[in-house]
């Protein structure tokens, strides 16, 4: 646990009750290591520390009776800032159908997000309709439309062979012309670097104006998160991020690694496979758990 | 600096194990290679060339460690796989691979979709079935995964098939009944034909970082695993994480997913996978 290593890091090295800035440095590490080992990337962590130093010498942390518990409360304030910043609510605009355009990397959860945003936003009193624009994933038209169906939400499926971008406007034509309010945009798995396929979710925007474009990204991805946020930032400058699979025993550094790089509010936390398994984002529980 | 051949200072050592950390290779293995380079090179003049030579032959040889025969069937039974791993990692896909891997080789292939819970799992297996001229057995939604797992073995057994791929759900491994699940899954596999599952696949998500190896661990307790797949590695993330598994729980990687197509996958190259990670 970060409190024990803490424990350690100041216990005083000249065993006369005299801390130094060898102790500080000593309980930095150990915070660098405990955030590398929540999968927070090392270039965030390294910024992170550097922030913590700042204050915890600003605070005269080597004064304190309890510098371990003061260095505790710095360093979890700042992580839960961090992952923070302003919780954006999720609100859609009433009037014209408003889009929804869900995108990450495979395997993230999109689909299954899309019907727990169909549900979420259900209870709130909107009328949505999901759009399967996922061309490519074998049976991932299927797939949509057996959760809507379980849901009683309708779903809007391309024809076989089909533009993932004609599906998109079709759907939102169709939520036209039933007075359905909102349109969740499933899409299918990308990599970032996939040059064809990130100019595809250009081109989808493009063909909807989304009112918000929500990343997926898995609660589970390591170093690399850094790579996949800023891309996907880069090219589509996506208003929030979902977090998936927190139902896990994964840290979370990755969710770090989001906010430092791009800054994006987190709206989402994914909590089971269930369609009722979906949260606010909680940045405070969020700094607990990267912590351990 | 290193490539000027002078000495490992802290600067270049700290540099090193940054590298290895950005690969996902975990702090306890970064730290473990560090110590290694320290103890190889002391404080001498060093070059890049060195260093990167010194690390790709220590992390081949971690991995090469955790490597085991490649596995076959008894003689006149199926050889018979079950594929497991957390959501949404690759392993329906990676089953398709395999299929299309041993049809190319001339064997009869059976997949079983044992994944009785998620939406159109079924469906999906199916079409990758389709796709490798493998036959199929599947289930109901909601029905029961080992019932499946057995009827697809007693159909391979009664055609006489020289393989059988099962597909599970992804499940966390947190999930105590849904590992039961899967420890249930194999025993009546074993029930059927003592020698099954002859091959137990993990698959893991090369964009995973920590928590592949607590996957790892508690696959590995619940079921013994005989093998990893690495999946997702045409992306940008070098699935590190494996060769911490190889060094505390012996697993070798069998084979590498490199994307979602029916050929995107490929055995396992220590020596390549090694260089690849230091970028
Ligand atoms: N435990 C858990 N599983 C989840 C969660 N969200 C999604 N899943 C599971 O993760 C797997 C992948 O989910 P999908 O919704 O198919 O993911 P996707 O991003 O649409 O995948 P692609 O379309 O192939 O890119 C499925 O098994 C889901 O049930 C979550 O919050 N917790
Ligand atoms: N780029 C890339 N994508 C892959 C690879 N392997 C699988 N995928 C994609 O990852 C997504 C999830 O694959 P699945 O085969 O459904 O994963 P799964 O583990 O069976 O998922 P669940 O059954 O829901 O747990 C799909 O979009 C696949 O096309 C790979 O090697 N590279
Ligand atoms: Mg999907
Ligand atoms: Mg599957």
């Amino acid at each position: 646990q970060l409190s024990e290593r803490f424990q350690s890091a100041f216990r005083s090295l000249t065993g006369r009750g005299r801390l130094s800035e060898a102790n500080i440095e000593e309980a930095l590490r150990e915070v660098r290591r405990a955030l590398l080992e929540a999968d927070v990337n090392f270039k965030v962590a390294r910024g992170f520390v550097e922030d913590v130093k700042a204050r915890a010498i600003g605070e005269d942390v080597l004064k304190s009776v309890t510098p371990g518990q003061q260095m505790i409360k710095i360093v979890h304030e700042e992580l839960a800032a961090l992952l923070g910043g302003r919780a954006d609510t999720f609100r859609i605009p009433s009037g014209a159908p408003a889009v929804v355009m869900v995108v990450g990397l495979q395997g993230s959860g999109k689909t299954t997000f899309c019907a727990k945003l169909a549900s979420y936003l259900r209870q709130r009193g909107k009328s949505p309709l999901l759009a399967a624009a996922d061309t490519y994933r074998p049976a991932a038209q299927d797939q949509l439309a057996t959760l809507g169906g379980q849901l009683g939400v309708p779903v809007h499926v391309g024809e076989a062979g089909a533009d993932p971008v004609g599906i998109a406007s079709t759907a939102l034509r169709e939520a036209r012309e039933t007075g359905l309010d909102v349109v969740i945009l499933d899409t299918a798995g990308r990599l970032h670097v996939d040059e064809d396929m990130m100019s595809e979710l250009d081109r989808i925007r493009e063909a909807t104006k989304p009112v918000e474009i929500l990343l997926v990204l898995d609660s589970m991805t390591g170093q690399d998160a850094v790579n996949v946020a800023s891309e996907f930032a880069g090219r589509l400058d996506f208003s929030g991020a979902v977090l998936t699979k927190l139902d896990g025993d994964t840290r979370g550094g990755a969710a770090v690694s989001l906010r430092a790089v791009t800054g994006k509010p987190i709206k989402f936390a994914g909590v089971g496979e269930k369609l009722d398994a979906l949260e606010m984002f909680h940045p405070d529980r969020m700094a607990s758990r990267i912590l351990g | 600096a290193l490539d000027r051949g002078t000495g490992l200072d802290s600067a270049a050592l700290d540099s090193i194990e940054e590298t290895l950390i950005a690969a996902d290779l975990g702090v306890e293995t970064a730290m473990h290679l560090i110590a290694g380079l320290r103890e190889r090179f002391g404080s001498g003049a060093t070059t890049e060339d060195e260093v990167r030579e010194f690390l790709a032959l220590e992390i081949e040889r971690a991995l090469q460690a955790a490597e085991t025969e490649g596995v076959q069937g008894e003689p006149g039974a199926p050889l018979v796989v079950m594929v497991a791993g957390v959501n949404g990692v690759g392993k329906t896909t990676t089953i398709g691979k395999l299929s299309r891997l041993h049809v190319d080789e001339g064997r009869s292939v059976i997949l079983a979709a044992a994944d009785t819970f998620r939406a159109a799992a079924t469906e999906q297996l199916s079409i990758w079935a389709d796709r490798s001229d493998a036959h199929f057995v599947g289930g109901q939604l909601g029905g029961d995964a080992a019932a499946v797992a057995y009827d697809a073995l007693d159909a391979a057994i009664a055609r006489s098939a020289d393989v059988l791929i099962v597909d599970t759900a992804g499940r966390l491994h947190t999930q105590k009944n849904l590992m039961q699940e899967l420890v249930k899954v194999k025993r009546v596999l074993g029930k059927r034909l003592p020698s099954a599952p002859n091959e137990l696949l993990l698959v893991i998500d090369a964009n995973t970082g920590q928590n592949a190896l607590s996957q790892a661990r508690m696959f590995d307790e619940a079921l013994g695993l005989t093998g990893l797949v690495l999946t997702k590695l045409d992306g940008t993330a070098r699935g590190g994480i494996v060769v911490a598994i190889a060094r505390e729980l012996a697993i070798p990687v069998r084979f590498v997913g490199t994307g979602e197509a029916i050929d995107d996958i490929e055995p396992f190259d220590s020596s390549e996978f090694a260089k690849g990670l230091l970028g």
